[in-house]
C-alpha cells in the first residue's frame, strides 16, 4: 500500500498523502 | 494546474470503475452516463436505480439532453456532499455543464470529474477507492493528489 516508500521521494510524498487521507475521519455520517 | 492533463488523468481513473458505456474520451463522458455509473459504484445507496432512471440513456443524445443529464449528475453530487458527507463546497468553480454537453470541453469535464473524485475519497468505501488510486502510475497519482488538495481547500 505504499507505506514502505522512502520518505522525501515523490513516491514517499504520494504515499504519505494518500495514507493520511485514509486515516482522516470524514463525513456527516462518519 | 494543467486542467487538460488533469482531465486525461481523471479519465484514466474513471476507467478503473465498472462502467459499461464508452468512457475513454471527453466526448464519451459528455452525456453524463459514464460518470453516473461511477457514482452508482461509489455510493450505491444514494445514487440508486431510482436516481439513475431519471437520466436519458440513449446512444446518440442531442446536446440538450446531455446537458439535462449532466445537471442531474452535478446536482446529485452536490446534494450527496451536503446530505451524506456534510461538506459544503465553496469557492470551487463548478463545471459548466453546457460546455461539456455541447462542446465536450476538457477543462469543464476535469471539474466534473474532480467532484466525482471528491465523493470517492470520502465515501464509506473510501479505503477501497484510495488504495485503487495508489496502484495507478505515479504521474496520475500526482495529478489526483493535486486535484484532491485543491478541492479540499475549497471546503
Amino acid at each position: 500500500d505504499g507505506k514502505g516508500a522512502p520518505p522525501g521521494t515523490s513516491e514517499g510524498m504520494l504515499a504519505n498523502f494518500f495514507n493520511s487521507l485514509l486515516s482522516k475521519k470524514t463525513g456527516a455520517a462518519g | 494546474m494543467d486542467r487538460a492533463q488533469l482531465c486525461l488523468s481523471l479519465i484514466k481513473w474513471l476507467n478503473t470503475f465498472k462502467v459499461t458505456v464508452p468512457n475513454q474520451t471527453v466526448e464519451d463522458l459528455s452525456d453524463g452516463i459514464a460518470v453516473a455509473q461511477a457514482l452508482r459504484e461509489i455510493a450505491p445507496d444514494y445514487f440508486n436505480d431510482a436516481w439513475f432512471k431519471k437520466l436519458k440513456v440513449e446512444e446518440s443524445l442531442n446536446w440538450r439532453l446531455k446537458v439535462s443529464n449532466l445537471k442531474k449528475v452535478l446536482n446529485g453530487m452536490l446534494e450527496y456532499n451536503i446530505e451524506v458527507l456534510g461538506i459544503q463546497i465553496q469557492g470551487f468553480q463548478m463545471p459548466d455543464v453546457n460546455l461539456i454537453g455541447e462542446r465536450h470541453d476538457s477543462v469543464e469535464t476535469s471539474r466534473l470529474l474532480q467532484l466525482v473524485l471528491g465523493c470517492a475519497v470520502r465515501c464509506s468505501e473510501k479505503q477501497f477507492h484510495i488504495q485503487n488510486i495508489m496502484k495507478m502510475e505515479e504521474s496520475v497519482q500526482q495529478m489526483i493528489m493535486n486535484a484532491i488538495q485543491e478541492l479540499m481547500s475549497k471546503e
